[in-house]
């Protein structure tokens, strides 16, 4: 499933 | 972590170092816009809030730090120790058009309305549009000096690297964010004159001047 939004980018 | 992304991370590096040593070596932001380098600390201050309330990783935090202190390093050199060869004259773009139209849009468009999750969003919208400023001076002008081309070179690659991230893990993690997606086309479209002008002109050695 597509997981949306974890914060790990820059 | 893909190269798209470790590549678009150092290229970020390099622009805020890029400008940070033009500044220093030269004694002078001549050239520069003070009023971009203010939304970018805005950017950094307002998406790297989660410094305080969460952890990721070593390199993660590391990164947060550095571009949230070479952003304030770089408004102290503008507006302080070299304020006398800002150029503030030609800096004359209205940033309220900015910060009004993405803060709004920032409170209607979000994944979660929450205070943190705003402000996340709120310096992703800013950071698309962050840069006209700067783009406004240099077509006001007509030209601008080698480094900060190059300065804008590697902040726009920045942007289209993570693109290229982007799609990567949407193949193979599954992983997409519509507003990062959408805020990052819209900043790499803005780069993409100042792209055609960079490699025409600087990578041939000759000055970025606009026609009159």
């Amino acid at each position: 499933d597509i997981q949306i939004n974890p914060k790990d980018e820059l | 972590m893909n190269v798209f992304r470790l590549t678009g991370d150092l290229s970020h590096l390099a622009a805020i170092i890029i400008l940070l040593l033009k500044i220093w070596k030269t004694r002078s932001c001549a050239g520069i816009s003070g009023k971009s380098q203010i939304l970018f600390a805005v950017v950094f201050t307002s998406r790297y809030l989660d410094l305080l309330t969460s952890f990721i990783s070593l390199y993660n935090t590391s990164m947060k730090v550095i571009y949230i202190g070479c952003a304030y390093a770089t408004l102290y050199f503008v507006y302080m120790k070299f304020k006398a060869t800002y150029d503030g004259n030609h800096d004359t773009f209205r940033v309220e058009f900015l910060l009004v139209p993405v803060g709004g849009l920032s409170f209607l468009v979000n994944h979660d309305f929450s205070p943190l999750e705003i402000l996340w969003t709120f310096s992703i919208y800013l950071e698309s549009v962050a840069i006209l400023p700067q783009l406004f001076m240099i077509s006001k002008t007509g030209e601008a000096e080698t480094i900060t081309t190059h300065y804008l070179f590697f902040l726009g690659l920045y942007r289209a690297l993570y693109l290229f991230n982007w799609i990567w893990r949407f193949y193979f993690e599954g992983f997409f964010d519509m507003i990062a997606i959408v805020a990052g086309l819209v900043q790499t479209i803005l780069y993409c004159d100042f792209f055609y002008l960079y490699i025409t002109k600087v990578l041939k050695g000759k000055k970025l001047s606009l026609p009159a």
